[in-house]
């Protein structure tokens, strides 16, 4: 079904590319460019219940602003030569440096697709299957990350209820 | 299904941000580098059989080769911010500049991630199931490009019988 095969294609097109030494590439970004501060090493991947995902966490929450992106990967693949992979890090200002927090975060970019697919009359996704999608999307990663150790230093789940109804985005 | 969850999410997350003015890219790309050389406007979007993908075109057929990139797109998309869309340029060498003949092609990722599915024993995808998601794949594919009549100038699907086994894969 598609949140399985959308797990699946997230893992073998992207977090299988991009999470081994992970914590590292956040590691060397923090000790050029905020050597005093607070940060996590690991990858933040949001799962939003009603599946909307904003271009920036700035919209979710104006506390949280963009800092920098830490080295991107370069693979070619399935044709596209030198295709890049890349991350952003985000900040929680505090009044001085040691008090403010770094972290990499993003919305897990497959549940987007589930939100625009409901929103389509074309696709022909009900509200209902959207959730069941988006739960089986976010079971599937869960066990696909659960039997991959070297990810769990490296990637964190953060499932969350926003409360956003269809009616109410934008 | 996972096929069709794959086209609706290649459209929404990929085509839908690269197909518009594609071909104004492509023939900005030829004028400046090959101008009096021969080239589609269009990107031809490759679906073998077997569902597997080579890194580059030239792994495939060594008459192809690497020609450059048009512009990329940036977008920013799920909370990664100005997340790079690039293509590749191949060319198939004449002896003069006038027979060499241009054409931006890549695989259906999505294809790829079904082959490394069935090539997984965790994600539980038989060889038939294989090439049945990537019947459905290819079908609402061709539906979704046929109901947006400006990408029928942009985008080509290009289905065919590569003919390979899982074992002669490497
Ligand atoms: N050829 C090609 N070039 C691209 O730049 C590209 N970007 C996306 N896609 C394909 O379109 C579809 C929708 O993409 P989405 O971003 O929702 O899911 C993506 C996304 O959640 C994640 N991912 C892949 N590349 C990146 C990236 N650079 N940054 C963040 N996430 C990424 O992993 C999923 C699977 O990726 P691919 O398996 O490469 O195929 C995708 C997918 O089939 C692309 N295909």
């Amino acid at each position: 079904n598609a949140g399985h095969g959308m797990a699946w294609s997230y893992y073998f097109g992207y977090l299988k590319l991009i999470l081994p030494n992970f914590d590292a590439r956040v590691k060397n970004w923090i000790d050029e460019n905020a050597p005093k501060s607070m940060y996590s090493p690991k990858l933040h991947i949001l799962v939003p219940r009603s599946c909307y995902c904003y271009p920036s966490l700035n919209d979710a929450d104006s506390r949280i602003t963009i800092a920098g992106t830490p080295e991107p990967i370069s693979a070619s693949r399935a044709g596209t030569i030198k295709r890049l992979y890349k991350n952003t890090i985000y900040k929680i200002e505090g009044k001085t440096e040691e008090d403010t927090y770094y972290f990499v975060a993003e919305y897990a970019t497959p549940v987007l697709s589930l939100y625009e697919m409901a929103e389509s009359d074309e696709a022909g996704l009900s509200a209902d299957e959207k959730l069941n999608q988006m739960k089986q999307f976010y079971t599937t990663l869960s066990h696909i990350l659960s039997v991959n150790p070297e990810f769990v230093q490296t990637c964190v789940l953060v499932p969350y209820d926003d409360k956003l109804d269809e009616d109410e985005v934008r």
